[in-house]
């Protein structure tokens, strides 16, 4: 079925959330799973990761203040863990 | 850090602009890496110099998706460059991706503030977490171009890495204990201050000390204080001599036996040449001062306790030097630090004194303080 949009846009977000643990907090790339992971303690651990490092509320939700920030233009380097 | 600490095992660095973004005229890239390489130039002992071909420490690129290093940009909007830490080869590389709109303000991405952070991860940096530090990795459209400063997290990260500016050793104009707050940088009303080097440039003054140089313009009260490398990176510092040529509108700058020439902030091509080129002999290890008299189209090579005339006409030394200093400019001792010629005197230096001599009396008709131009 066509998904609303509510759904698409969550799942964009979804899709956006995982990429940005992958590309900068080296979340395992384990593309099948993630969406129903999403409340795996291993992906919130990861997304509370991210909220700590940039400064905000650690949550481990995707909450909108996260969302925001994860859109916004950055660096490509990670911001944990080795670069090569 | 990145994991591992890498870091530069030396502290002058070469930077090359491998290509240029369409987006601004190839100055405004010139000078937003030199700005961003200044940002650090300015906490740290490192000093860098660009070079135009070949392998630099620092190769500096603009690219689009896939760009050779299996790190794809993704496009307009979020990843806006990435760098590497130092080592050989692509490390301490800098890419910009070139699907950004880069601007010199921040109308788009602007330039300065992006080099600037991914330059310190070229000098082994990792990022932030501090949101009012330059390496935070989310880029702030809201920085305040005008008031940049680098976080104290930026600096002790930095210095962790390679320490602070150096004080200039035992110089004897900067006593230790009079070490401005900054250390490394000379205190303008220091009473001990002497210079390197002065010379005109188009009707300003530049007073040269170390790393640093006063640039003085009769329209202002207040000297303002740069580092050289700011506006010509592949000038050395701690120079020996500078002295202005209005007629070609050029100033020469000296350290050691080599020259360079600089026009406005561009350096002419062509240079470092040697001193021996204008006709001083192989004895000449390196000249203390110079001036150039545009009315008398000669300029003057001080040299320990003698001098040579250069003839700007016949662009040739004139036969008949080196002469003793003192018996065309009797009270002035050698050895001279600096000279510069204005309103038709000529102003030498020596340690914390200044000369004002009149060549028309010949004789000194003032005797000053050496740092008496910088309103102190």
């Amino acid at each position: 079925y066509p998904l609303d949009r509510a759904a698409r846009n969550k799942e964009d977000s979804m899709e956006l959330v995982q990429q940005y643990l992958e590309n900068y907090y080296n979340l395992a790339k384990d593309t099948k799973q993630f969406v129903r992971r999403k409340d795996s303690s291993p992906v919130v651990k990861k997304i509370q990761e991210m909220q700590k490092f940039l400064g905000l509320e650690v949550t481990g939700k995707l909450d909108s203040d996260t969302l925001e920030v994860i859109r916004k233009p950055r660096c490509g380097i990670p911001d944990v863990g080795s670069f090569s | 850090t990145f994991p591992g600490m890498p870091k530069w095992r030396k502290t002058h660095l070469t930077y090359r602009i491998v290509n240029y973004t369409k987006d601004l005229p190839r100055d405004a890239v010139d000078s937003a890496i030199e700005k961003a390489l200044t940002v650090w130039e300015e906490v740290t002992p490192l000093t860098f110099s660009r070079i135009y071909e070949g392998e630099a420490d620092i190769m500096i690129i603009f690219a689009v998706r896939e760009h050779g290093d299996f790190l794809p940009f993704d496009g307009p909007g979020r990843v806006l460059a990435h760098a590497y830490p130092p080592g050989s080869g692509f490390y301490g590389d800098a890419h910009f991706d070139d699907d950004e709109q880069w601007t010199k303000d921040t109308s788009g991405i602007n330039l300065f503030l992006v080099a600037a952070h991914e330059l310190g991860h070229s000098l082994g940096l990792q990022h932030s977490t501090h949101r009012e530090a330059l390496m935070y990795p989310v880029y702030d459209p809201l920085t305040d171009l005008s008031r940049f400063r680098l976080s104290q997290d930026d600096v002790n990260g930095i210095q962790f890495l390679y320490g602070s500016p150096p004080v200039p050793p035992n110089d004897p104009a900067v006593p230790t204990e009079s070490v401005p707050p900054e250390a490394g940088t000379p205190a303008a009303c220091d009473p001990a201050l002497s210079f390197d080097a002065i010379s005109t440039l188009r009707g300003e003054i530049l007073f040269f000390k170390g790393r640093h140089f006063w640039r003085k313009s009769f329209r202002t009260l207040e000297p303002e204080f740069h580092l050289i490398s700011s506006f010509w990176p592949s000038l050395p510092s701690d120079i020996d001599a500078a002295y202005e040529v209005t007629s070609k509108d050029t100033v020469f700058i000296f350290k050691g036996n080599q020259f360079w020439a600089i026009r406005g902030n561009e350096m002419q091509a062509g240079y470092p040449r040697g001193i021996h080129t204008l006709g001083l002999p192989s004895t000449v290890r390196k000249i203390d001062a110079a001036f150039s008299d545009k009315e008398k189209k000669k300029t003057y090579f001080f040299v320990e306790d003698k001098y040579w005339r250069f003839d700007e006409k016949r662009q040739s030394m004139e036969p008949g030097f080196p002469k003793q200093i003192v018996e065309d400019f009797p009270g002035i001792e050698p050895e001279v630090d600096a000279v510069f010629p204005v309103f038709g005197f000529y102003y030498f230096f020596k340690g914390s004194s200044q000369f004002e001599f009149d060549p028309n009396a010949k004789k000194v008709t003032h005797v000053l303080k050496s740092n008496s131009w910088l309103n102190c």
